[in-house]
């Protein structure tokens, strides 16, 4: 259905192939399959494919160098799939733990970047809508009462007037304003050094939770920073199935 | 019908994306 080949400033390429919730990672040189997922209620799950056995086995730092690759590459795509605003759906990049953590082992390559329909991130995460809509009702509010100077300043009070409204709810489902340490992904001061400011947190038991990350006007959310984002959650939250990542 | 679409990235990366 899909093909993206994506060309790093090295110009090696990467390509990845998709069909239906399957995706196959080729090497663009040599067309030889390095992966292929499946996207499950569980996320990405390594599916079996032909592999010559006539193939050099590949030395432990070649396989380090070659996911890393891989990474640099479905963090492009996302980032690209992400900016894709006119699109109808979510954009998702999942991959296992050890896949976000720099340095880490290389064990199993599932991985998959594409795009979510609205029903699936409902079904996932309940609460998106009505984020959104509070992001969008208190931006305009904030916006017809006009004298917050900058449009950095009418950023803050934006972010500060929906953790107060999420606040007030004192419902469990939804935290606002937390900040977790990034190496360890404990709780920390707010806004505190070193540490992970979050905007909103749906945790939605056993399985899943899910990131708010608001934004204002040309901001975006960056590939690199949401896998910061993440990897602190991952920590905060360990044994997750689904960490979810949405700007607003 | 096939669309074609390039985009480069923040990164420098170039995307090239075919749809089926």
């Amino acid at each position: 259905d899909e093909q993206h080949t994506v060309t790093a400033p090295d110009g090696t390429r990467t390509v990845f192939e998709t069909s239906g919730l399957t995706q196959t990672i080729r090497d663009g040189g040599s067309g030889e399959i390095l992966s292929r997922s499946r996207l499950t209620t569980s996320g990405a799950e390594p599916e079996a494919f032909f592999q010559s056995a006539r193939a050099p086995q590949r030395l432990p730092r070649e396989l380090k160098r070659l996911s890393d690759r891989i990474l640099q590459a479905a963090i492009s795509l996302f980032t690209t799939e992400a900016i894709r605003r006119n699109r109808d759906g979510t954009a998702i990049f999942a991959a296992p733990a050890s896949e976000y953590i720099p340095g880490d082992a290389f064990n199993d390559r599932a991985m998959w970047v594409g795009a979510v329909s609205q029903r699936e991130l409902d079904r996932l995460c309940p609460r998106n809508a009505e984020i959104q809509a509070l992001a969008k009702s208190t931006a305009a509010e904030v916006r017809a009462l006009g004298g917050y100077g900058t449009e950095q300043n009418f950023g803050n009070i934006v972010h500060r007037i929906i953790a107060h409204k999420i606040k007030s709810m004192k419902d469990p489902g939804l935290i606002a304003e937390v900040s977790y340490a990034a190496e360890t992904g404990i709780g920390v001061h707010y806004s505190s050094g070193q540490s992970i400011r979050l905007d909103v947190l749906e945790p939605v038991r056993p399985s899943t939770v899910c990131v708010y990350d608001h934004k204002m006007g040309k901001a975006i959310l960056r590939a690199v920073r949401a896998v910061d984002i993440i990897t602190a959650i991952q920590k905060h939250y360990p044994g997750m199935r689904n960490y979810i990542m949405i700007e607003v | 019908s096939t669309t074609q679409e390039e985009v480069v990235t923040a990164d420098g990366s170039r995307v090239l994306s075919i749809r089926i």
